[in-house]
């Protein structure tokens, strides 16, 4: 089983595109997926048509505050074959204020008893550097970081980095990652422009084809469709492909 | 002087733009305007050229640990004529695990004792529920929602007017709020439908004239200048513009 975080504190930059597109790509390929929504906004679960806010149901809430011991319970089937999913709405929120010993570490220790369950899990970050996000961090086998490439979303790198460097230290063992610029339109000088800015500060960290800004994710999301189902041969569907295809071929290095 | 906050836990919606182009805007008609940064991400603080991460400078960080307990020596002047910034950085980030006393109310209680020194204070909140958009809530006169025009965004509306009214309740004073559609792009179905389902569901809380989505707003970014001074004419400057002339004649009501 591999464990694929996808983090980022700067707002909107299509972590949970990336996140839900992923997902469904390998699920079409015949992987069982289980996708975790640690967002206490939900958008990720909003997307697959599940409310994050159900009072009735245990949520990944409980998981952190300790309530219940364990995943299974809180995964509910999605209208995608072969995606499940995890969230935990709200409550997640405060979280940050509990400041229990060990809370870090949370999801792996749970995760490590699903390893025959799922062939992959992917976890939607909040755009916060908090407990949450360093409990994805201290999980996973690779972080990706989609980056919007443009102005305001590049400066907030550096300490999307230093965290991920702290983490690795502090769980010794490699954390690898890869940036994924995203919402790129090559026909304005600023995006043009961002993205050499990566290319010279990360030039081994770096996925070196950016996904493309498309009308057709918006739609996708609106009507619940993976980004397949609803545009199959849209430019950013089509780019998230290339994306996946060289993931699982040849790991993270672009 | 006037308190305006700008919040939405959902990412990048144009909290960052609203903030800066509203200040920008209040300052060109003679306005001392005030800026606070408390998004712990500072993009704010990178737009107007200021590192929110300085090491030598106190910053709002140390207002909330309680280092520093006034506003006035962590103020810094900007490049932009009449708008002033205090910001915290990545420091901020801690707070929401201090769990201190109080600590909801430490931006209102010495902004009071700034009232003669600015005719506004625009706050730029981070993409999060946490104790410093509580902050924010508590102490502000009004509250500016920007919300994206499309599926993912519409659905954290709820949450963030459920905490509006939980600070409404808490500190015994009505908060005005006002939500203010953003990154509209009129050519696409899934915008268009968006804004329709929020014209139904806020009739009367809602400004009816859409930020439009336009390049020059990223360009003026990477530029560092106000939006109006890179694209006075630009169809999100004229949006803006029309949206302060209502705020400053008739107040909150769309
Ligand atoms: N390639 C793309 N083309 C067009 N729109 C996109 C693309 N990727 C993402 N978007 C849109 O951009 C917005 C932000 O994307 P998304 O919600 O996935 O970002 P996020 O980083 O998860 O945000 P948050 O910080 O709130 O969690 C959404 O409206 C989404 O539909
Ligand atoms: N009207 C607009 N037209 C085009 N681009 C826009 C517009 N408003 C904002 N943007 C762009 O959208 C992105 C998100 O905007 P911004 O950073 O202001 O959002 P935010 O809500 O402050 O994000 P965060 O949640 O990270 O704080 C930025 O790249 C910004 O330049
Ligand atoms: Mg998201
Ligand atoms: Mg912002």
């Amino acid at each position: 089983m591999k464990i694929w975080a996808v983090a980022n504190q700067k707002g909107g930059v299509g972590k949970t595109t990336t996140t839900a597109t992923l997902a469904s790509e390998l699920a079409a390929t015949g992987k069982r997926v289980l996708c975790l929504d640690i967002d206490p906004h939900g958008s990720l679960a909003h997307y697959l048509r599940i409310d994050p806010d159900d009072e009735q149901a245990a949520s990944l809430a409980d998981l952190f505050s300790g309530e219940v011991d364990s995943l299974a319970p809180l995964i509910h089937n999605t209208p995608w074959q072969g995606v499940s999913l995890a969230t935990g709405g709200a409550r997640l929120a405060t979280l940050d204020r509990h400041g229990r010993q060990g809370l870090g570490r949370v999801l792996g220790r749970v995760l490590a008893r699903l390893a025959d369950d799922y062939d992959f899990v992917l976890i939607d970050c909040p755009p916060t550097l908090g407990v949450l996000t360093i409990n994805a961090l201290a999980a996973c086998d690779l972080l990706l970081i989609p980056t919007q490439t443009e102005f305001l979303a590049l400066k907030g790198l550096e300490g999307m980095l230093r965290t991920r460097a702290m983490v690795e230290r502090a769980r010794g063992r490699p954390l690898d990652y890869l940036i994924v610029p995203t919402l790129f339109d090559g026909r304005t000088r600023a995006c043009r422009q961002a993205f050499e800015t990566l290319q010279q500060a990360h030039p081994d960290l770096l996925w070196p084809h950016p996904i493309p800004t498309d009308t057709k994710v918006r739609e996708a999301a609106a009507l619940g469709e993976t980004l397949s189902q609803h545009a199959a041969d849209s430019r950013a569907a089509s780019a998230y492909r290339d994306l996946i295809n060289h993931l699982l071929q040849n790991g993270p290095a672009p």
